[in-house]
């Protein structure tokens, strides 16, 4: 910028002098250049910064040097930025129907983008009226095999394994990232029925093994539901043995339906109307309660290994959640805040304690923009 | 967007146990689609 504002005088001067002094004071003809050069050389210096910053993590990533939690003013600055209206407004503008003749190039562009596989497509690019039709596109038949092994669980989505591991310790807690850990408990919701043991009679036998409400247990099951998380007691529970857990990021080009990993029955749906900040990687690295803070949908049941959770969760350009077993529910809605609780919305599938059956890789949900 | 997995996989009870024991087959930082193994439950 120095040198620019140096450049600038010295135009200004050169032009005063030949201009013998008094139409030298019209509207300087280099201002305007000045200005777009100054804006595009910060522009620059910033990519340039932060491709630096991005090749500094890659470095560190593959000396397998792990980056620390680490908040910072960007992150502070994000809490402030009225997020879920701008993810609406992405969505609005997303769902732009385009000309038939501008689609190919806008796809083609988004996939070189954001490396989506156009060939998987099941529909050609013309058929997209909109980038958000295409971003919830359909595979091609055959796309994506379900692995044969009947002693597996699959992945529900394409995307990059974050985390994966067992839930130990006194409180089922998942890595954020190095230096931070968020409650499995506050992700799945206070009633969740994830199997856990209260400290001290952690002998066998004894755990809460997530049964299905019967009869009897329903009422606690359901005063425990609709009682707020502070009204349980707040003894220390851990996770009975045998409890996993796995965190996969999807990138914005990457295929957004989410198939089931099982085949389980669903009983319980809780969506919590969260906020919706970014979840790259430096949004891990620099929110807290990243997960446990935005949009989500947490889908609960059984399968034939015991309890089983799915939480898809939104971040700010990609809001939504679509929920195929239940088209009805609306997410990404504009929230007043009087009514931003932070309690979920919670439904119990029918037939109670059967709930919804899906099959292993059936389509569940489909992640959208705005 | 990001979605997490939380469930119950069969451990032996102990080291002796013939229970199947679940195992995860994928790593950290490895590209994963629809469909393929995450982890297998072997006896």
């Amino acid at each position: 910028t120095t040198s620019v504002r140096r450049l600038q005088t010295t135009f200004q001067a050169r032009a005063f002098s030949s201009n013998g002094g008094s139409e030298g004071s019209q509207g300087n003809p280099f201002l305007v250049p000045g200005a777009t050069a100054a804006t595009i050389l910060m522009l620059g210096a910033l990519h340039v910064r932060r491709m630096y910053n991005d090749k500094k993590i890659e470095e560190a990533r593959e000396r397998g040097i792990e980056l620390e939690f680490q908040p910072d003013a960007k992150a502070a600055f994000l809490r402030l930025l009225p997020l879920r209206s701008i993810s609406r407004l992405w969505g609005s503008l997303t769902s732009v129907e385009l000309p038939v003749w501008l689609r190919p190039h806008v796809y083609r562009a988004w996939s070189r983008a954001f490396h989506s596989n156009l060939e998987e497509a099941a529909l050609p690019l013309e058929e997209y009226a909109s980038l958000q039709e295409f971003f919830v596109r359909t595979l091609k038949e055959g796309s994506r095999p379900i692995d044969p092994d009947p002693q597996c669980l699959v992945s529900p989505v394409d995307g990059t394994i974050l985390r994966f591991g067992e839930l130990k310790g006194v409180r089922p807690m998942i890595d954020q990232v190095k230096g931070f850990s968020y409650s499995v408990s506050a992700l799945l919701g206070a009633s969740s029925v994830l199997p856990l043991v209260a400290e001290g009679n952690a002998h066998e036998g004894s755990s809460e093994e997530g049964k299905i409400p019967t009869e009897k247990s329903k009422k606690t099951w359901w005063r425990i539901s609709l009682a707020s998380p502070k009204v349980r007691d707040p003894v220390y529970v851990s996770p009975i043995r045998g409890i996993f857990y796995c965190v996969i990021y999807l990138k914005p080009g990457d295929y957004h339906r989410v198939h089931s990993p099982v085949d389980w029955n669903v009983l319980v749906r809780r969506h919590f109307s969260g906020h919706l900040f970014p979840l790259n990687e430096r949004a891990t690295r620099t929110i807290k309660n990243l997960y446990v803070e935005n949009e989500r949908v947490v889908l609960e049941g059984r399968w034939e290994g015991g309890f089983m959770a799915m939480a898809a969760i939104g971040a700010t350009n990609v809001g939504s959640i679509k929920l195929f077993i239940e088209p009805d529910l609306k997410t990404n809605l504009p929230v007043r805040k009087l009514l931003h609780s932070r309690q979920p919305e919670e439904r119990v599938y029918e037939p109670e304690g059967v709930g919804m059956m899906l099959k292993k890789g059936n389509e569940v949900a489909a992640f959208n923009m705005g | 967007s990001t979605v997490v997995l939380v469930f119950q996989a069969q451990v032996p009870k102990s080291p002796n146990d013939k229970d199947p024991e679940f195992s995860f087959c994928v790593k950290r930082g490895e590209r994963i689609r629809v469909g393929e193994a995450l982890g297998r439950w072997r006896e």
